[in-house]
């Protein structure tokens, strides 16, 4: 144990270890059934029965979720000290503690052990008060195994820690304590996870089109087209919802007759179909990224997807960059219904499946947003920042021709005021204007008649309490805050709201919706979180409130006073505006522009 | 991107079908320059 333990112990020993491991596992009766399906799988057959050749079946086999804590330190000094804990190649951080010499972080992560992976931890202490890098102080090394199948009543151990340059001068001491989860908890507890996520009425059940979205979302071809009777399956009382022991059920026996889930919804990760075992435990890990359940941060995934993969999460503007495989990802594919006004019909607009259930599993959560405080936020303006570079770049040209080929059914280039070759770069392009009276103006003689801003998907509200009531969840969300400081609020207080979505296909220019004189023009700085639904309707997500904007104020005859209010949005989060302070405006008039850029 | 307008309270009777589909959170698909309600401030001039 310590530093000392570092090798790995012998096999009989290590076997030793296990069986112990596993008798600190409580397995209750009724999940016994589940339990040895489970690891009759990878046993080829199934012999026996019962708990004590489950057991030996699962000690042999033995994959679970170790639970870590690093609990405080005590030092030599006085600094401002973060720990990590490394296992294999993955590695977690605390945050900053005050400064002490003796931390305290209470920070705790689940880390996938394996029977026949690394069990190795390193656990590392850094002071962090200079402004250029971080200096190792101190670590150690702990044998999870070992750790936990010793006879120990206390619920810490605490562990010396070594100065890495001579590994025989102690410079603190850590306190770590680490337990082990039943994986028939990890199971249900999974279950009870991604129900929570496809319930979007949160009744704590799934309805028929709930379980599909969530089938889909598995990637799963041939399981999405008989998602009836796999319904029909799972709903064993046949009340018409299925219950999370219900989902929990399904998953443990549909996987082992023929496998449920193919890839994971959140990292798209292609799954190992034949190791249900492992593969709840990623899908458990990886929705505790998302939701951020606990305190360490790093991730499941390597370094690079977990700093890169995450952030284009956050937004439905990934598919700028992943066009050519994103929506077309067929069985991932989600959709959200919209009402077109020309046609008088409900229209489904494609969202892919694993981009709908991430920005559910970050937007929704208090704690998913708590990891976007975590630098995220710079992260999305830098990752806007840097994609506004690249689209205005000439090399950007190249891709016009495929996002239009993939939004083809959605736009309508005969529309556009310039052929395709007359587009330089993507930007360029993404705020092509249109043909003179391709938008025909409403009423255009009337100032008494409003139209429509954008080319859009609106929502429209007599009152801030309706909008409060049927959409924008945002427990901060009020008019003076989407005004900010500048603007008096008092003349819109209970006013009428009216919401313009863009899509990423959309005509990218909005136009004046009253006729009037410009009074003011404000910028607001701000973050760039998307604007998708998702985020709007999470009671923890304030976009409106929070992002990037420019509000303008114009005075009508009218209407009195109109407040116009252009919001950024992760990727697109550059607002140009056509008209200055002071001019005269009619309606229809084009007012600017959102393109790429932070 | 998203716009948002604010009209002071009172001042836009927004088009019903708008209201409605709104009330049932579902959005609805527009294009610019349609019409999007009537000033209720001053009698209306526009007999629609």
């Amino acid at each position: 144990m310590g530093h000392a333990s570092s090798k790995s112990p012998p096999e009989e020993e290590e076997g030793s270890h296990l069986s112990r491991l596993k008798q600190k596992l409580h397995i209750h009766g009724h999940h016994h059934h589940r339990l040895r399906r489970i690891f009759r799988r990878s046993h080829g057959n199934g012999s026996g029965s019962g708990a004590s050749c489950l057991k030996l079946l699962a000690a042999e086999d033995f994959a679970g979720i170790a639970l870590i804590s690093l609990i405080s330190a005590e030092m030599k000094f006085k600094d401002k000290w973060l720990a990590c804990v490394s296992l294999g190649e993955k590695t977690f951080r605390t945050e900053i503690s005050d400064h002490t010499e003796k931390p305290v972080w209470n920070s705790e992560k689940k880390l996938l052990l394996e029977r026949n992976g690394p069990h190795l931890a390193r656990i590392s202490v850094f002071e962090t008060n200079r402004i250029s890098k971080n200096n190792l102080i101190g670590y150690c090394e702990i044998d999870l195994l070992e750790f936990l199948t010793r006879d120990s009543d206390s619920d810490f151990e605490v562990f010396e820690l070594f100065d890495p340059s001579s590994s025989s001068i102690v410079v603190g001491k850590i306190s770590v304590s680490c337990s082990v989860e039943d994986p028939i908890e990890t199971e249900k507890s999974f279950a009870r996870h991604i129900l929570s996520i496809v319930d979007y009425n949160e009744d704590g059940q799934l309805s028929f089109s709930e379980f599909c979205d969530l089938i889909k979302a598995f990637g799963n071809q041939v399981a999405a087209n008989k998602r009836e009777e796999l319904f029909k399956a799972a709903d064993k009382n046949g009340d018409g919802v299925v219950s999370m022991d219900e989902l929990a059920d399904l998953l443990a026996i549909q996987q082992e007759k023929e496998p449920l889930i193919t890839c994971c919804p959140v990292c798209g990760e292609i799954l190992e179909v034949s190791d249900r075992l492992n593969t709840v435990v990623h899908l458990s890990l990886c929705f505790d990224e998302g939701t951020g359940n606990q305190i360490m941060t790093g991730g499941f995934l390597t370094d690079k997807q977990a700093s890169y993969g995450w952030i284009f999460k956050l937004s439905e503007w990934a598919h700028f960059s992943t066009y050519d495989v994103g929506l077309n990802f067929g069985s991932s594919a989600s959709h959200i219904l919209v009402f077109d006004r020309r046609t008088k019909r409900l229209v489904e607009e494609l969202i892919d499946g694993k981009i709908v259930m991430s920005m559910r599993t970050i937007y929704q959560s208090k704690i998913g947003l708590r990891l976007i405080d975590k630098g995220a936020k710079e992260l999305l303006i830098s990752i806007s920042e840097k994609q506004g570079r690249k689209m205005n770049s000439a090399e950007s040209a190249k891709d016009i021709p495929k996002f239009v080929e993939f939004f083809k059914d959605q736009l309508n280039l005969a529309e556009v005021k310039y052929p395709l070759e007359h587009f330089k770069t993507f930007n360029e392009f993404f705020i092509r204007e249109l043909k003179p009276g391709v938008r025909p103006i409403a009423f255009m003689e009337h100032d008494d008649v409003a139209v429509c801003a954008a080319d859009s998907r609106l929502m429209a509200f007599k009152n801030i309490a309706d909008s409060l009531r049927f959409w924008i969840k945002g427990q901060k969300f009020s008019t003076q805050g989407l005004l900010g400081k500048e603007i008096r609020s008092s003349n819109f207080i209970d006013g009428s709201l009216v919401i313009f979505r863009l899509a990423p296909q959309d005509y990218h220019r909005f136009h004046v919706p009253v006729s009037g004189t410009i009074e003011k023009l404000v910028n607001v700085p701000g973050n760039l979180y998307t604007v998708n639904p998702i985020a709007v309707n999470s009671k923890y997500c304030n976009v409106f409130t929070e992002n990037k904007r420019v509000v303008s104020i114009i005075s009508t005859a009218e209407f009195g006073k109109v407040a116009f209010v252009a919001i950024g949005a992760t990727m697109v989060g550059s607002i140009t505006f056509l008209k200055k302070e002071g001019d005269s405006i009619k309606k229809g008039d084009e007012f600017g522009y959102f393109s790429f850029g932070g | 991107s998203t716009v948002i307008c604010v009209f002071e309270k009172g001042a836009i009777q927004i088009d019903e079908d708008l209201l409605a589909n709104s009330s049932r959170s579902l959005e609805t698909l527009v294009s610019v320059g349609m019409k999007l309600g009537i000033a209720t401030r001053k009698q209306s001039k526009t007999d629609l």
